[in-house]
């Protein structure tokens, strides 16, 4: 998985 | 994004935007660890540095920017503007122990990638920074109105971060076991302090501890 799908969240 | 989120992060924002007004306002920093503003700062930069990797949305990114500046600028405002109206004597929490502990457990369960490395260590130090600042609350044996009302915003954004991790799981079957582990040891660290928070100063009467 891609950092980007990974964290989302804040 | 859905609307425990949503909340949640404006929670967040409030609690920052709380913060300010009280400094502003009283114009002092008098009841406001320093160390626990520390450690907020050190927790956006090294959980937001994927600004420069990844583009999630103007959202997200305005955010990220809004949080690193603003935690900035609030060490700036207690350690120069308002510096006379802080004591150092009354924040003593020994902060060595959480960032070394949140390195370690970082590089455990990591995949030495630095960027997660990072991120591990920023989901780990958040959940703990608020210490200093619970630990001089019981040093003074009080508070502030204005400032329970701070800390109330900031301990509900990560308790409503769990409904958020619910939802997601049920809606999108998204997991994510470090924020969740993290986020339900950081909303109970609150437990007290919400307790506190819901008998005494939602009644109208001054935050003091028993």
């Amino acid at each position: 998985t891609s950092a980007k799908e990974k964290h989302d969240e804040l | 994004m859905n609307i425990f989120r949503l909340v949640a992060d404006l929670m967040h924002l409030a609690s920052i935007f709380i913060l300010l007004l009280k400094i502003q306002k009283t114009r002092s920093c008098s009841g406001i660890s320093f160390k626990s503003q520390l450690l907020y700062s050190i927790v956006f930069v090294t959980r937001y540095l994927d600004l420069f990797t990844a583009f999630i949305s103007l959202y997200n990114t305005s955010m990220k920017i809004f949080f690193i500046a603003t935690s900035i600028y609030i060490l700036y405002l207690m350690k120069f503007k308002f510096r006379a109206t802080y004591d150092p004597n009354l924040d003593t929490f020994r902060v060595e122990f959480l960032l070394g502990g949140s390195l370690l457990l970082a590089l455990i369960f990591s995949d030495f990638v630095l960027m997660e490395i990072l991120w591990q260590f920023s989901i780990y130090l958040e959940s703990v920074a608020i210490l200093p600042q619970l630990f001089m609350l019981s040093r003074t044996g009080e508070a502030e109105t204005i400032t329970t009302h701070y800390l109330f915003a900031l301990g509900g954004y990560r308790a409503l971060y769990l409904i958020n991790w619910l939802w997601r799981f049920v809606t999108e079957s998204h997991v994510d076991k470090i924020s969740w582990i993290a986020g339900a040891v950081q909303t109970a660290l609150y437990s007290d302090f919400f307790y506190i928070y819901y008998t005494k100063v939602l009644h109208g009467k001054k935050f003091e501890l028993p």
